[in-house]
């Protein structure tokens, strides 16, 4: 043990084990934590070449045999709660995002929460035993965020009750979906639904991509990697061009709206269905983000004990690095920030849970709301984030440069949350509106409830710009 | 000049106050923006975009207020005092640094007056040399393993430069002593000059 580590270790005034404990949720999660943990550490089938040594193909080679082994040991020891499933998975991969990714985050959520009962008993064993691998595509390689700006079409053909899939433009291409270069040979598809001459807006389809047997791609379907990128580089972000592909009617999700047979079009009960998806993962990128930052913070600081550079008194051996108030304001301020994160994670995830309950009973009252916070959350705390991990990055001195610090991958492996799931001024910008549309009931004298009920209080109290 | 809200530095709960009366007050900064858009016939989605940097201000406003008052919220389950006072700590500067870097917001809101952002930046002075001996501890207790934090920097035992030297040599480009290039390209060259 490094002496001068040794030593802040003495110097703390409180149990570390209990802090840790406050920040898994109590003593028995930090245990099973722990456990899931050596499952991994101590296990040979995951040991792996320093990824920063290999060519990409090579990751991915890797990425793709650790994912295999991971699929197969946690069906061996029979992990199911999805938050142990969640961190035995970021275990394998080292936090780096991996090949197989989306088929657990997405492809198969999406496939529990759209299928209808039919389609559940056909697609989930398939699935769930990884005969499919699926990926998500939705994003496009000219639309992002904004979803009714998507082009991929999806028409229905009543003579043979088929749809027909289409890229009608380059800018139409899906376009960074993970795992959709090489891994998937499904995909849940997110077209605009046109059906007896009418659009009904964006529906999903799945679609299969690849022979099962070959892994060779089907005619119609043009699909690859996107080349490499700033990180993610165990990850093949694809493209995939459709050109004019026939799937079966039964192939559109059809859990909430339909397509009868003979084409005509059946609602979904309600607009804020696919909220809760939104909801959940961007609950999620709020939790990931004070993951990153306690990870940047923990090397920065500990490093920071132990460098040694130049003087604060003539004549006396080099000081810590940490004895630099310039250091301390770098950095201490950000481990603060990352403490506030953990905290907003959990309770993100808590009213995440006690909300998805009411809409499992079709009461979307509180929906709104935490759509609107999650959607400023996820902006808010990834913006933070990443300045925060560049700062603590710096604060390392050349060494954070080196890959061997971590802090590179850290940085480009985080980045990519201020633009996905929503990109942050666009989140920013939906959180406005509830803002705006609460203001203007608080000023009509209406009583909010939730986190924003004190614009009512600021109308009470007359709250104004002063003049100073 | 406007008489500043009450603010006791040293408290968290009226920081919060603070933070939230921020938030309003530039919710309510937006919407009148708005407002004075539509009062020049702009239509409401022009007068919403050319509303938008104010409208972020606000919402960028409002996620802070929540995060303060989740981490002031949080102190409250904490029981262990070493503990408790360890996280006031970290919450206090937390929401003392969000006050420096977003200094306008509240100085042009009336919230607070130049001697208490002056008063603010000392506290925080304090509040650093707090936590100095107990920093290594707090990332402690994130526990991340070392096979998951994977730096060599950030080592639990602290051990750096030993092994970065090491991680170094294991690089591929230094599998051999003398890399291909030279006999290639170097060494002809010199025969060529």
């Amino acid at each position: 043990m490094n002496p001068d580590i040794a030593r802040e270790r003495e110097n703390a005034t409180f149990d570390v084990n209990k802090l840790t404990n406050i920040l898994d949720g109590g003593p028995e999660k930090t245990a099973r934590r722990r456990e899931i943990e050596s499952l991994v550490f101590s296990d040979p089938d995951f040991k792996e070449d320093d990824p920063n040594f290999l060519s990409r193909s090579e990751r991915y080679d890797q990425a793709v045999r650790k994912s295999v082994q991971m699929i197969l040991k946690l069906r061996e020891y029979g992990i199911a709660d999805p938050e142990e499933i969640q961190h035995y998975k970021s275990m394998v991969s080292v936090n780096r995002p991996e090949a197989m990714g989306l088929h657990f985050a997405m492809f198969l959520p999406t496939l529990y929460n759209m299928c209808d009962p039919e389609q559940s008993r056909k697609w989930l064993p398939l699935a769930e035993s990884c005969q499919i691998v699926g990926t998500y595509a939705q994003t496009e390689m000219g639309h992002g965020t904004h979803l009714r700006g998507l082009e991929t079409t999806a028409t229905y053909d009543p003579a043979t009750q088929e749809f027909v899939l289409n890229s009608p433009t380059v800018s139409s291409i899906k376009w960074w979906p993970g795992g959709l270069g090489k891994t998937s040979n499904y995909a849940i598809v997110l077209a605009q639904l046109y059906s007896l001459g009418n659009c009904h807006g964006l529906h999903a389809f799945i679609v299969q991509i690849r022979d099962i047997s070959t892994h060779k791609p089907l005619p119609g379907i043009v699909v690859g990697d996107i080349g490499p990128k700033f990180g993610f580089h165990e990850v093949d972000n694809g493209f995939l061009k459709l050109e004019n592909v026939r799937i079966p009617r039964e192939n559109m999700l059809m859990k909430y709206s339909k397509v009868e047979p003979d084409g005509s079009y059946v609602k979904p009960p309600s607009a804020k269905l696919t909220y809760g998806t939104m909801v959940f993962i961007r609950s999620m990128i709020v939790g990931a983000s004070a993951v990153a930052l306690a990870k940047a913070s923990t090397i920065a600081i500990r490093y920071s004990a132990v460098r040694h550079q130049s003087e604060i008194r003539a004549g006396e051996p080099e000081p810590q690095i940490l004895d630099y108030q310039t250091q301390q304001y770098k950095l201490f301020p950000l481990l603060a920030m990352a403490y506030a994160f953990k905290f907003v994670g959990q309770y993100m995830k808590q009213t995440y849970h006690r909300i998805s309950e009411d809409i499992n009973h079709g009461n979307f009252s509180e929906l709104p709301e935490l759509h609107a916070l999650s959607a400023g959350l996820k902006a808010f705390t990834t913006w933070e984030t990443n300045s925060a991990i560049e700062v603590c990055r710096m604060s390392c001195g050349g060494h954070g440069y080196s890959q061997s610090s971590a802090l590179p991958d850290i940085y480009v492996d985080f980045t990519p949350t201020c633009t996905y799931e929503g990109e942050n001024s666009v989140m920013m910008l939906q959180t406005a509106r509830y803002l705006v549309k609460s203001y203007r009931q608080a000023k009509a004298g209406q009583r909010l409830s939730g986190i924003v009920s004190y614009l009512n209080e600021a109308q009470n109290r007359g709250v104004q710009p002063q003049p100073v | 000049a406007a008489r500043p809200t009450v603010v006791d530095v040293n408290d968290l709960s009226s920081l919060v106050e603070v933070y939230k009366l921020r938030a309003a007050i530039l919710v309510d900064l937006a919407a009148k923006s708005i407002q004075q858009e539509l009062q020049r016939r702009k239509s409401q989605e022009d007068a919403w975009n050319n509303s938008a940097i104010d409208l972020v201000r606000a919402s960028d406003a409002h996620c802070h207020y929540v995060v303060v008052k989740l981490f002031a919220d949080k102190l409250g389950e904490v029981g262990d005092t070493a503990i408790h006072s360890v996280l006031s700590t970290l919450a206090l500067l937390y929401a003392l640094h969000g006050i420096t870097k977003n200094s306008g917001d509240f100085l042009q809101a009336g919230l607070l007056s130049v001697p208490q952002v002056m008063q603010i930046s000392l506290r925080i002075k304090e509040l650093l040399s707090q936590l100095r001996r107990n920093a290594v501890a707090l990332v402690d207790a994130f526990d991340i393993h070392d096979k998951k934090l994977n730096s060599v920097l950030g080592r639990y035992d602290g051990n750096v430069y030993e092994h970065m030297f090491e991680w170094a040599r294991r690089s591929p480009l230094n599998a051999t002593e003398v890399h291909e290039s030279f006999h290639k390209y170097l060494k002809p060259l010199r025969s060529n000059l």
